[in-house]
């Protein structure tokens, strides 16, 4: 409904929409989101790990009610990343995205769904540019090793070999922590969302190893306490996405 | 004849014209407060509510944002209250003048800031995506 002051501190109902005119309304704001039709999420939980992280971004980001700071570009104090060298990304940002992990569906990854990450970037237009991308991963502590002991965490982007059954491990980032180390760790991914972006097929997704350093020995990385696909919603993996994009241009109407 | 009654014709068109303009400056002046009658140009509230269209299950936030709008008049004298670009000051001029070939400025917005939202596309992903030129922070005559 359409409603305005009254003068005297009260708002009044104006003129109330009929369905036609609400699904014109809802039309117009959805072109102008830049958007065909009303997206309809499986889920829309926003306690899952990827919505709760841009929930407060998004707190961070912009001032009340989702006005933003400063008309260029998001930028914000809040510190996004844990670790690893990744660059600034919120800096020149005009779109975010989180992006949820899709492993059990990719035939050549759903048989080592605790090492295989597939985050599906062929949404992702060309007209978007990428500055930058993380990969989340939660670190639970870990009682099976001693506190000090050290693990590198490597991250590979899995590129095609020469025989279709072949895939070759592109290293992308690697990160050492304790065993007792708890929290979110952040991984560069810029390359590898650069390449995706490029060219979606591409990507094949992404495969973790867990180094004992000074055993020089792979373990499990569900051993070492990093929650995969079957951890609780709120920690499950997930990537994200900077993009910086050129002016919405309307269609035509 | 048939010129008497082209003639009369005509003169009656004009004046059906004439009294279109004078009906719509009458009836300006009677809304008066709440219609941008005598109300100088200026930004008024607009509050577009996400929630209300039933878009709770894929937008996240915000809620609704201040649009706001821009209504009211831009006529001679401009007063400098309201920020006018100077060429709108010839404008109100000319058209104090020729009021039915020249319009009198337009009431529009001078200055825009940015909107961001944050939603669930379809395959679950969230997008914090910022739209410029969406909020109205200050009207003027143009």
């Amino acid at each position: 409904a359409y409603y305005v002051d009254n003068g005297i501190g009260q708002t009044e109902k104006m003129h109330e929409m009929n369905s036609r005119d609400k699904r014109e309304l809802q039309h117009e704001i959805l072109t102008l989101l830049g958007l065909h039709q009303r997206p309809k999420p499986k889920s829309s939980t926003t306690k899952d790990s990827a919505p709760t992280f841009m929930l407060s971004l998004y707190n961070s980001i912009t001032s009340d009610n989702g006005v933003v700071k400063d008309d260029s570009t998001f930028h914000t104090s809040h510190n996004v990343t844990v670790g690893d060298s990744v660059v600034q990304p919120i800096e020149g940002t005009d779109i975010i995205i989180s992006f949820v992990n899709k492993a059990k569906k990719v035939p050549h990854l759903r048989h080592e769904k605790d090492r295989t990450f597939f985050f599906d970037f062929s949404d992702v237009t060309a007209k978007e540019t990428v500055v930058g991308a993380e990969l989340r991963l939660y670190k639970e502590k870990s009682k099976k090793w001693k506190k000090n002991h050290e693990f590198q965490i490597q991250v590979f982007m899995l590129r095609q070999g020469k025989d279709p059954e072949d895939k070759i491990l592109d290293p992308l980032s690697n990160i050492t922590v304790n065993a007792n180390t708890e929290g979110w760790i952040t991984f560069n991914m810029t390359r590898a969302a650069e390449l995706w972006t490029r060219q979606p097929e591409a990507n094949l997704g992404l495969f973790i190893k867990v180094l004992f350093v000074s055993k020089g020995r792979e373990i499990n990385p569900n051993k070492l306490g990093i929650v995969s696909y079957r951890g609780s919603e709120d920690k499950k993996p997930f990537m994200v996405g900077f993009f910086s994009s050129q002016e919405l241009v309307y269609p035509q109407r | 004849t048939q010129t008497a009654l082209r003639r009369r014709r005509e003169l009656y068109s004009y004046r059906e014209e004439q009294e279109k303009y004078t009906d719509y400056n009458l009836s300006r002046h009677k809304r008066g407060a709440s219609g941008g009658g005598r109300w100088p140009c200026q930004r008024r509230s607009l509050y577009v509510k996400f929630r209300d269209l039933g878009w709770q299950s894929w937008i996240i936030a915000p809620d609704g944002y201040h649009a706001f709008f821009c209504e009211g008049e831009c006529s001679f004298p401009i007063g400098n209250h309201v920020n006018a670009t100077n060429h709108a000051i010839v404008q109100t001029l000319v058209h104090m003048y020729t009021p039915f070939k020249a319009p009198s400025p337009g009431c529009a917005p001078s200055k825009l800031s940015a909107q961001s939202v944050l939603y669930f596309d379809d395959d679950g992903n969230v997008v914090l995506k910022k739209f410029p030129k969406m909020i109205v922070t200050s009207c003027g005559c143009h």
